[in-house]
C-alpha cells in the first residue's frame, strides 16, 4: 500500500480509539505524573482506604442487572477481595465492550465472516485488556476506576491467595512495556495487529484476517519510524511482546478457572464467561 | 460458535449504544 494510504489507516485507527476508550495513556501518565491540576486520583493503600474508595469503584458501572445484584449481595463475611474482583468484572466486561466497538472500527473487519469476528474477540481481547492496562501502570501501582483510583501494588499483593498472584505478573510486564514509550497513536495500531491476529483456534478463512493484518502491520511499522526515528527496532521488539502476552493470558485464564473451583461465592461475569470458557 | 457466545455476538451485531452486560 502506499504510504499516505497508511498514514491515513494510522489516522482512522487512532480516531476509533479515541472515541472508545475513555483513559487514554496521555491522561493517565498526566494523573500518574501529578500534571493535572487538583484531581489528583484517590490512593488504595490498605483495607481501610479500599473501603473508603469503594463508592468511587462502584459509582460509574453499568446499570443494575442480575450480576450486579448478586455483587451488592456479598457481605463483608465474603471476604474485601471477592467484592472487589466482582467490581473489576464489571469494569472488564464494560472494556470488552469498548474493545469491540475498537474492533469494528477496524477497516474491513465486520466484513469477515461473523464466526471469526467472534473468535478474534474472544481470543484478543484480554490481550488488549493487558496491553492497555500497562499505561495506568508504573512500579509502584495501578490506576483503577478511570483514573479516579490509584491503587498501590503492594497492596494488591498483600490480598489472601490467589487475589494477590493476579496483578503481579501484568505489573512485571508493563513496567518491561511500558520502556518502549508508545503513545496513544501507536498503541492503536498495535490493539489492532493483536486483534487480527491469524493463528487463533478455529478460524474458518484465515488470509482476509491475514490481508488485513498485513496492512496495519505496514501502518504500524511507518508509524514508529516516523513516531519513534531514534528507537533502533522498535517495531520487532513490539511483535516480540505479543509472545510475552500469550503466556500471560494463559495464566490469568488458568487462575480464574482455580478461582471458580476454590472461591465457593464466586460468580464470573457472563461475558467473561463466554470468553474464557475453552480459551486455553 | 455464535449460540456458544450470544453477549458477544450481540455486541458485534448491535451498534455502538451501549449494551446492556
Amino acid at each position: 500500500p502506499e504510504a499516505a494510504d497508511l498514514r491515513a489507516l494510522a489516522r482512522h485507527l487512532y480516531e476509533a480509539y479515541l472515541k472508545y476508550f475513555p483513559l487514554t495513556k496521555a491522561k493517565a501518565r498526566a494523573i500518574l505524573s501529578g500534571k493535572t491540576g487538583d484531581s489528583a486520583p484517590f490512593v488504595i493503600h490498605d483495607m481501610k482506604s479500599l473501603m473508603e474508595g469503594e463508592q468511587f469503584i462502584n459509582c460509574r458501572q453499568m446499570p443494575i442487572q442480575e450480576h450486579q445484584q448478586q455483587t451488592s449481595a456479598l457481605t463483608a463475611a465474603h471476604g474485601v477481595e471477592l467484592r472487589f474482583f466482582h467490581s473489576c468484572q464489571s469494569r472488564s466486561a464494560e472494556a470488552v465492550r469498548e474493545v469491540t466497538e475498537f474492533a469494528k472500527s477496524i477497516p474491513g473487519f465486520v466484513d469477515l465472516d461473523l464466526n471469526d469476528q467472534v473468535t478474534l474477540l474472544k481470543y484478543g481481547v484480554i490481550e488488549v485488556l493487558i496491553i492497555m492496562m500497562a499505561p495506568l501502570m508504573n512500579k509502584d501501582g495501578t490506576l483503577i476506576s478511570y483514573g479516579q483510583i490509584f491503587m498501590t501494588r503492594e497492596f494488591l499483593k498483600s490480598l489472601r491467595k490467589p487475589f494477590c498472584q493476579m496483578m503481579e505478573p501484568k505489573f512485571e510486564f508493563s513496567v518491561k512495556f511500558n520502556t518502549l514509550e508508545l503513545d496513544d497513536s501507536d498503541m492503536a495500531l498495535f490493539l489492532a495487529v493483536i486483534i487480527l491476529s491469524g493463528d487463533r483456534p478455529g478460524l474458518l478463512n484465515v488470509k482476509p484476517i491475514e490481508q488485513l493484518q498485513e496492512t496495519v502491520l505496514h501502518s504500524l511499522e511507518l508509524q514508529l519510524k516516523l513516531n519513534h526515528p531514534d528507537s533502533l527496532q522498535l517495531f520487532a521488539k513490539l511483535l516480540q511482546k505479543m509472545t510475552d502476552l500469550r503466556q500471560i493470558v494463559t495464566d490469568h485464564v488458568h487462575l480464574i478457572q482455580l478461582l471458580k473451583k476454590t472461591e465457593v461465592d464466586m460468580c464470573l461475569h457472563p461475558l467473561l464467561q463466554e470468553i474464557m470458557k475453552d480459551l486455553y | 460458535l455464535k449460540e456458544k457466545h450470544k453477549i458477544l455476538h450481540q455486541l458485534l451485531q448491535n451498534s455502538t449504544s451501549p449494551v446492556d452486560l
